[in-house]
């Protein structure tokens, strides 16, 4: 009856609401954490206690580097046809302007092909991408190469609408990447709204000026660390299971749900297990990572220090999609592997939330699971989370602690019953 | 690509079913 036990204690007995009010306390404490940013490294010593304080095994923080890239003052108006201030977020590692500003006429176009299709017209121009929301990860390249594809045929700058399921004029932030030889040009990210308003000035054929300004400015690399604590295995200590969130978030709103949630029921995994006296075979590790808005980077450190260890890591899990109401658990592994994890699913019948899914990848667990490891996410209200993410609305008040609890308790049960398997899943 | 150490599992699969329901 452990299922039972862990569930019964997280969604209905005493621990409830614990993950919820441990995530609120920190980030009400130190806000918005991002990578090179001192209240990240505040967060960083503030979980270091809390771990030791939950009496956890091993609780240790180890030492990365990290991008540290500052955001400064930022602004963009439309002058022409007339006078609009827009609500923009500047990208992770963009360049920023001259003081002066950069000011241009638009070029506005739906796509990276239309791009190439108008390159002519391109020229000293700020290109503003109305790109079509289809889903994250097909949209998401128009934030991370809009700046080198308008830089490629001669722009000045890029605005990108922002990467979102749904908009109350909201910009979304994130990282960008700029390409060896070309050259790195300002961008930033526009709401919806904005977006569209001048696809429909364009589309009249109306010209449009923008007055861009951006006080972004990258540093020397920070130090930082990935935080780690554990239940040390009562039988195959050496043998894993990792179970993760990232603690760093962009510089808006709370970083509550990205991933403060992921971060905050991977830490009331092990609460829950230890408080019912549970000690797995294997040991369940929980890992805090550093600077994953950055593409992973804490964690990639992580892996090169640890992969050495690779055979005994049983499953390494990362909630990274939220930790609203979880309708199901996505893994990536063999296909013997996914049968017994469906089978760890059914006990969580009781929460009706049984399903097993693909794609088990996340950004800090991808590592592994490139090389064979199996890998598990959590699975939520995807519509809802990319409506918040990378948002100012990115706060306590987007988090739910009931469902957050039932989060917990699928967390729980799934990562304390594959560290106690007498064997380790099978891989390919 | 790495494997586990037991890779080779000693169990059927309704003994690991077996075993996973005993968490119920």
């Amino acid at each position: 009856d452990v299922a039972k036990a862990i569930i019964n204690r997280a969604v209905y007995g005493e621990s409830q609401n614990r993950s919820y009010e441990r995530l609120a306390l920190l980030v009400d404490t130190v806000g918005p954490r991002l990578s090179g940013s001192k209240s990240l490294e505040k967060a960083i010593q503030i979980m270091y206690q809390n771990l030791q304080e939950n009496g956890l095994d091993n609780v240790h923080l180890e030492p990365v580097k990290i991008p540290h890239w500052e955001r400064g003052e930022e602004s963009a108006v439309i002058l022409a046809p007339r006078r609009h201030q827009m609500a923009i977020l500047g990208l992770g590692s963009s360049v920023g302007t001259p003081p002066e500003g950069i000011t241009a006429e638009v070029l506005v176009v739906t796509s990276f092909e239309e791009l190439q299709r108008r390159a002519p017209e391109a020229k000293g121009k700020i290109v503003v991408y109305n790109q079509p929301y289809v889903n994250y990860s097909t949209t998401v390249q128009y934030r991370v190469n809009g700046a080198v594809e308008a830089a490629k045929v001669g722009a000045l700058a890029s605005l990108i609408r922002s990467v979102t399921s749904f908009s109350i004029y909201s910009p979304h932030t994130g990282m960008q990447e700029y390409q060896e030889g070309v050259p790195k040009i300002p961008t930033a990210c526009i709401t919806v709204e904005d977006a569209e308003l001048m696809s429909r000035l364009a589309s009249r054929g109306i010209r449009i000026v923008v007055q861009l300004k951006m006080g972004a400015k990258t540093y020397c690399d920070a130090y930082s660390f990935n935080t780690v604590a554990e239940i040390t295995g009562s039988k195959f200590p050496e043998q894993v299971v990792l179970v993760s969130g990232h603690l760093d978030s962009w510089d808006v709103g709370q970083g509550a749900m990205d991933d403060g949630g992921g971060a905050f029921i991977s830490w009331e995994a092990l609460s829950l297990i230890k408080d019912l006296g549970l000690r797995p075979k294997r040991t369940l590790r929980l890992v805090l990572w550093t600077a994953e808005e950055q593409g992973g980077v804490g964690a990639s450190q992580y892996y090169q220090l640890h992969k050495v260890n690779i055979s005994n890591y049983s499953l390494v899990m990362e909630s990274d999609l939220g930790t609203f109401l979880p309708t199901g658990l996505r893994f990536t592994g063999s296909e013997k592997a996914r049968a017994i994890m469906k089978e760890v699913m059914s006990l969580l019948e009781p929460l009706n939330i049984t399903q097993v899914l693909s794609d088990g990848e996340a950004t800090d667990i991808s590592f592994w699971i490139r090389d064979g490891v199996p890998g598990a996410s959590l699975q939520d209200d995807l519509h809802k989370y990319f409506s918040f993410h990378h948002s100012h609305g990115d706060t306590m008040t987007v988090m739910d602690p009931k469902q957050m609890n039932v989060a917990a308790a699928v967390w729980a049960v799934v990562s304390y019953v594959v560290a106690d398997l007498e064997e380790m899943l099978p891989r390919n | 690509k790495a494997i586990n150490k037991s890779n080779i599992s000693q169990r059927t699969f309704e003994e690991i079913k077996e075993e996973i329901a005993s968490y119920r």
